[in-house]
């Protein structure tokens, strides 16, 4: 039965689409099979794989605004065991559309149902909000992984965001579990980064992987060129911080 | 009068709210009065100033939700010619309601119109989205500044949010202006930074502020110390770039 994990935070630019792009791209390298779903309006998913407009006949807009079967909007990018579902939001009209309709908060739950048996994974991108779409990813997911980069504003927003999680979980998903909490764009030469992970670790202890994903510029230069990291440069620092947290995350989960 | 801007970008963490908290900051040290309007759920500009939940006492959702007025949000930090109004979202249900009462999107415009007169800029601080709130901002505005990051991401939503911006200003708001892209975080060491400044500068020449906010740590510190960076550190990098925005965002907009 695949396992839906919501990759999720509050605060935006904190690496959650390069998380789900980076290590979906690694679990298919270890043979899982894996789906990809982009619950951002952005569609920052579509993006990193040079997906046009054109390419997409439908998406996540289509499967809750018009109640298309979702099988319809899997998309082949060219990588074993990994497909998508792009957002295909195309304005901001649709943006409000999605949110409301998103306000019947088990819609993705029930969409996802009939293909979870397909896949070993299904990782959701979330938009940066506590909005209708996330509180729908809480209530689809077993599992969430919250991305926190070591800068004040995204450690600030962290407990805010735990509560909700719990009451979400709580009243809708008993089942949710937390994955962890991944530190993101680390760079040991900045003071206040060395500072807040001491501080994260501190505070959260276990909860925290024990991988570190690091700056690499290859990470940001990777969805310009239409890749995952690991089809870049399989030797880059993100690439291999990527692989070991693939690693990670199957053990924590299994 | 005073004049209506809003920071915006559907991007999340390309430097909204530290442009916010540094460009008022300026505009009030070259003696001009300033209101900081909060219309993220996040809530960052109060934790910029260090203001716990207990000492906000009403803020956006008390004005959108509870239509409570305006004035009593008006909040003090200690600093001549700049106030705030904090967001005052407390949870994920709140975030809820206030989406939903925003669908009036005329209703901040109506809100601010008797306390415009009183300031000369009102700066709205947005979230990373292209929903109602920030739907709302662009109908209130007369003026709007777009924080643009130099990488992939940020660069590639940018199309589409100039095109958001022409259609709502077209159907709600004819008024509504670009001030300007405004790059932040720039890394001259990072070649992708290079490339991608010089890509936007040659697409939008004039459109892009001359000024270029550097990456610079004293503007991720200042927040945890509760000050902008001008009172931390009026020589450092950051500070002297937002008062230089100061002087051309005055000279764009007069
Ligand atoms: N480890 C890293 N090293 C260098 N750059 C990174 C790293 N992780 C992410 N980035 C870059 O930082 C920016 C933010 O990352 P990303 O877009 O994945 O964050 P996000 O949380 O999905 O943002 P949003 O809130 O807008 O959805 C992007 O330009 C990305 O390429
Ligand atoms: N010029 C800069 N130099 C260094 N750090 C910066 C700079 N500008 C912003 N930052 C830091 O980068 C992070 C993102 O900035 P900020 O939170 O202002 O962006 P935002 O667009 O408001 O994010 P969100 O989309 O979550 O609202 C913060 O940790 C901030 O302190
Ligand atoms: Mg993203
Ligand atoms: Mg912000």
């Amino acid at each position: 039965m695949g396992i839906v994990v919501a990759i999720a935070s509050q605060k935006g630019g904190v690496g959650k689409t390069t998380t789900v792009i980076n290590l979906a791209t690694s679990l298919a390298i270890l043979k899982k099979k894996v789906l990809i779903v982009d619950l951002d309006p952005q569609g920052s998913i579509a993006a990193s794989f040079q997906l046009d407009d054109y390419q997409m006949k439908s998406g996540l807009y289509d499967i809750l605004v018009h109640r298309q079967p979702l099988t319809l909007s899997i998309t082949d990018i060219g990588l074993q065991n990994l497909e998508i579902i792009p957002a295909n939001v195309r304005d901001e009209e649709q943006e409000l559309e999605l949110f409301s309709y998103a306000l019947e908060r088990q819609m993705l739950k029930t969409v996802l149902t009939p293909v979870s048996s397909i896949y070993d994974y299904i990782l959701l991108d979330c938009p940066p909000s506590l909005g209708s779409i996330t509180q729908n990813a809480l209530i689809a997911a077993q599992q969430i992984l919250i991305p926190v980069q070591c800068e004040y504003f995204a450690k600030k927003s962290l407990g805010k965001f735990l509560h909700s999680i719990r009451r979400i979980g709580m009243h809708n998903n008993p089942d949710l579990k937390l994955t962890g909490l991944l530190i993101t764009m680390y760079d040991k030469r900045v003071r206040q980064h060395k500072e807040i992970l001491h501080e994260i670790r501190n505070s959260f202890k276990d909860l925290v992987f024990k991988i570190e994903i690091p700056r690499n510029s290859k990470l940001s230069e990777a969805p310009a060129l239409g890749k995952p990291v690991a089809f870049l440069d399989i030797s880059s620092a993100g690439a291999i911080a990527y692989l070991q947290l693939a690693e990670e995350f199957m053990e924590r989960i299994e």
